[in-house]
Formats: C-alpha cells, sequence, structure tokens
C-alpha cells in the first residue's frame, strides 16, 4: 500500500508545472525514503531529477518499493481539477496498474477522486556522481528566470561567466549583444534576495537558452535558485522545495563544433 | 556549437 498526502495541492501543481514541458512522463520511484523521479527530456540533452522526502509529507506510507509511470499530460490534467487549497492524498495499492489522487476540501464537504492508468516506462536510471563544482551560484529565482527570458530574445545561447566578483550573463545575435551583470551581495535584508558565489576556479561556460528558460517553470518553488557550474560538466539548477525537497536539473555545456 | 546529450556525461546504472 502506498499513500502520501499534502495539506495542499499548490505544491504538487507547481511541480508538475515544474517537469512537464520537459517530460512527457516520467517514473516516480517510491520508497520509505520518499519519492524520487528522474528522466531525460524528450531530446535527451537535459535531466531533471526530484526528489520528495518522505518526512515533508503530512501523511506518507510505503509498505513495498514502488515504480509509478505516469503520463504527465495526463496527471496534468487531473491536477487541474483540484483547487489549490484542497488536500492531495495520493493512493495505489502495491503491484496496482492505476494510482488514485484524491483532493478533499478544507471544509471535507467535497471529496473527489480521480483514477489514472500507470504505464510501463523503460528509463534508464543515470548515476549522478557527486562533483566538487569550480563555482555556485545562489540568486534569487525570479531574477534568474528573467534574465533567460530577456537574454533568449538576442541568441540561442547564453554565456555565463562566474568569478569572485560577480557572474555574467551574456547573448549575441542578429540584433546585437546583451550583458547582464549581477555583482555579490552583502548586508542584505532578506536572505532569498541575495546573491553568493562561491568561487574555487572562474568559469565560461555556453548554455542553451532554450532549456535554462525550461528549468526556470520551477521558479514559483522557490525564492531562490542555485546553478553549480565547473568546465566540461553539466550545470546544476537546484530549486530547493521547502521542508519537502527539490528539484534539479542538469544541462551540458555547448562545444565547439 | 553543438550540444552534446546528457547521457553522455552520466554512467547508465
Amino acid at each position: 500500500m502506498f499513500e502520501a498526502r499534502l495539506n495542499n495541492a499548490t505544491t504538487l501543481k507547481k511541480i508538475l508545472d515544474a517537469i512537464k514541458d520537459l517530460l512527457n512522463e516520467g517514473t516516480f520511484d517510491c520508497s520509505d525514503s520518499g519519492i524520487q523521479l528522474q528522466a531525460m527530456d524528450n531530446s535527451h540533452v537535459s535531466l531533471v531529477s526530484l526528489t520528495l522526502r518522505s518526512d515533508g509529507f503530512d501523511k506518507f506510507r510505503c509498505d513495498r518499493n514502488l515504480s509509478m509511470g505516469m503520463n504527465l499530460g495526463s496527471m496534468a490534467k487531473i491536477l487541474k481539477c483540484a483547487n489549490n487549497d484542497d488536500t492531495v492524498t495520493i493512493k495505489a495499492q502495491d503491484n496496482a496498474d492505476t494510482v488514485t489522487f484524491m483532493f478533499e476540501s478544507q471544509n471535507q464537504e467535497k471529496v473527489s477522486d480521480y483514477e489514472m492508468k500507470l504505464m510501463n516506462l523503460d528509463q534508464e536510471h543515470l548515476g549522478i556522481p557527486e562533483t566538487d563544482y569550480s563555482c555556485v551560484v545562489r540568486m534569487p529565482a525570479m531574477e534568474f528566470a528573467r534574465i533567460c527570458r530577456d537574454l533568449a530574445q538576442f541568441s540561442e545561447s547564453v554565456v555565463i561567466c562566474c568569478t569572485k566578483e560577480g557572474v555574467k550573463f551574456s547573448a549575441s545575435g542578429d540584433v546585437g549583444s546583451a550583458n547582464v551583470k549581477l555583482a555579490q551581495t552583502f548586508n542584505v535584508d532578506k536572505e532569498e534576495e541575495a546573491i553568493v558565489i562561491e568561487m574555487q576556479e572562474p568559469v565560461v561556460l555556453t548554455f542553451a537558452c532554450r532549456y535554462l528558460n525550461a528549468f526556470t517553470k520551477a521558479t514559483p518553488l522557490s525564492n531562490q535558485v542555485q546553478l553549480s557550474m565547473s568546465a566540461d560538466v553539466p550545470l546544476v539548477v537546484e530549486y530547493r522545495i521547502a521542508e519537502l525537497g527539490h528539484i534539479r536539473y542538469y544541462l551540458a555545456p555547448k562545444i565547439e563544433d | 556549437m553543438a550540444q552534446p546529450s546528457i547521457a553522455s556525461y552520466f554512467n547508465t546504472r
């Protein structure tokens, strides 16, 4: 028996919004430690890794490890039927071929359940090595989203240059060129407004705007985003989900032809 | 510039 409950459907809706543009389907691996999903996007350019800890749920029970392959478009249709302040419970029997989403209104007067067929997905899992990154940047998630959106107008690629003074995002194309420089902040009142750079070595890397913009769909989940970069290895864009876990996106830098 | 696949950076488990 598997049962996971969140007192508020908003978080689950936001999580789905953060992955459904990149992935058509995904396998949710459930164990007593929580729920994990790892999947490459449809074109195998980026990787999404979602971790939701069991202790972050309002109720969590998983008697036996369970892998549930879900069509994320179908899941989105179902979650649209939940009000933001509904309690959502995900339920499945062991070895079941369906999963049930139950939504309960705050006053308990409306209870709805939606059963969805599970899919057998033959997805390969990638082993992600622990890496010490040359540069780790933490910045407001809204600011990162804004920069990715703005620079995508000028080029398919954005160059991220990180030194201890700051981080610079650049794009150039037919229209001209754009540069956005952010300095590390000191003594900001609010932690979520801080820009913090931990640098071992400076890096200059080029990434596809299209994927960075897809990652920023996770912005509503977190005030801050963390970018981890080293030469010649994939960038990690991480959004923490308060008290529940995190979503990480991996994207390899572009290389010279 | 070329965009490598993410799979080429991580090992298949």
